[in-house]
């Protein structure tokens, strides 16, 4: 369902070039939940960002269905993004001086098959479904960290996306929130969604089928994880 | 060095109330290394923000080496957080179209007993003892969560403060960073430093020589780590 090939990513800072990807290779199929691993710096973000289509390689080819996403129009992209995939940011990227349910509308606001009324009760459904049923009207800055990383979560289930692409969704959650969350990509995983996250965290590696690992912008390992 | 006396924090949201700290009596000693645990959204990151004076308890005391806080002046205040408190945020607080040199050197900023040149080359150690010698002119939207979070830590550390309070700060670390990190907090406590930091990992917290455990504002573990 998402092919890399060949993705060479460089960031060029004028003195100094960071050559952040350096030849990626990867299918993921549809139905694969796949973790991703590696040191600080190796390329996750960069790599989840050219996937997800809110950055494009230096050099390579994205396939998005077999599609090269590069002959895309902005309007083709811009609906891939809202409604094919869900993005969990590692930063968030909540929106201030708004609620969490506001915050998690958002991608609905763009999908004229939704009533409002519609709306407030798909984000009201995926907030409590993370935990957060209490918190609808919290503005971003009066939830905790681990809260706010749920909203976020929210945000990228809300539209019912074919893929989930989730760049560190447990990093500021205690065990039992990490599991809960785990427990909800299982439950999408199972129904059919292809989840792909980054974590640092084996533990939470395990529970996915995949393992693919990077060190310095390349692909080092993949494999099926082993189920005892 | 640290006491906290009955500390209640309630939020106040109009129509709801959050009960964030409900009666919390800790005593952080001199050369305590400790972990703080809990589910998301338990208390914790508001009794950091408390006791590193950059929040203001509902009811209840602050003591800093037996002086209760509430009778300080503004100024002592914030030269308590200046030089004797470092803290690293759950969020990291960068500045965004700021370097990660700059973001560091901003605490000595204020220290009039510091050159500017001196505190070129302190924080280019900060940063290199983080990892991060070769990030120096990345603006923080040019670095990853990895080296975001390290560049926050390295600005806790700059100005060689005598309580360290770190609030997640390995939350978006790999394994063998996340241990450097842990190893730096042990070399500072072995010196002589007070640390403090939240952590949702239980690896991480059996680093540190005493947990505490948070749940629902109250404080329901508090002991020293067996070492092996
Ligand atoms: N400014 C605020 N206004 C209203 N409620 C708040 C505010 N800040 C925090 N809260 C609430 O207080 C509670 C405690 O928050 P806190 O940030 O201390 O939790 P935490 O233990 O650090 O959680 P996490 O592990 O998720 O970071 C949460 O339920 C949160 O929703
Ligand atoms: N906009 C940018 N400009 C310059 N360099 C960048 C930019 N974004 C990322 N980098 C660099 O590219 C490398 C890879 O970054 P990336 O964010 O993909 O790492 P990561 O594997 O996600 O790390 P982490 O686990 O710390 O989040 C890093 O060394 C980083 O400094
Ligand atoms: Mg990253
Ligand atoms: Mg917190």
């Amino acid at each position: 369902v998402i092919r890399a090939s060949n993705i060479i990513k460089t960031f060029d800072l004028g003195e100094v070039k960071v050559r952040a990807l350096r030849g990626v290779d990867l299918e993921i199929n549809e139905g694969d939940f796949v973790a991703i691993l590696g040191h600080s710096g190796s390329g996750k973000s960069t790599f989840m960002n050219i996937i997800g289509c809110l950055d494009v390689p230096s050099s390579g080819e994205v396939y998005i269905d077999d599609n090269n996403v590069a002959n895309y129009s902005r309007d083709k992209l811009a609906t891939i993004r809202n409604k094919k995939i869900g993005f969990v940011f590692q930063s968030y990227n909540l929106l201030s001086r708004t609620t969490a349910l506001e915050n998690v509308e958002l991608p609905l606001l763009y999908n004229p098959e939704v009533s409002a009324v519609e709306r407030a009760d798909l984000s009201k459904k995926a907030l409590e479904r993370v935990g957060l049923g209490d918190r609808l009207s919290h503005l971003t800055n009066q939830l905790s960290g681990g809260q706010q990383q749920r909203v976020a979560i929210a945000r990228a289930l809300v539209n019912e996306p074919l893929v989930i692409l989730a760049d560190e969704p447990t990093g500021n959650l205690d065990t039992r929130t990490s599991y809960e969350i785990m427990g909800i990509f299982q439950e999408l995983n199972e129904a059919g969604k292809t989840i792909v996250i980054v974590t640092h965290e084996t533990d939470i590696a395990k529970m996915c089928k995949r393992n693919i690992v990077f060190k310095d912008g390349k692909v080092i390992k993949d494999f099926m994880v082993d189920k005892p």
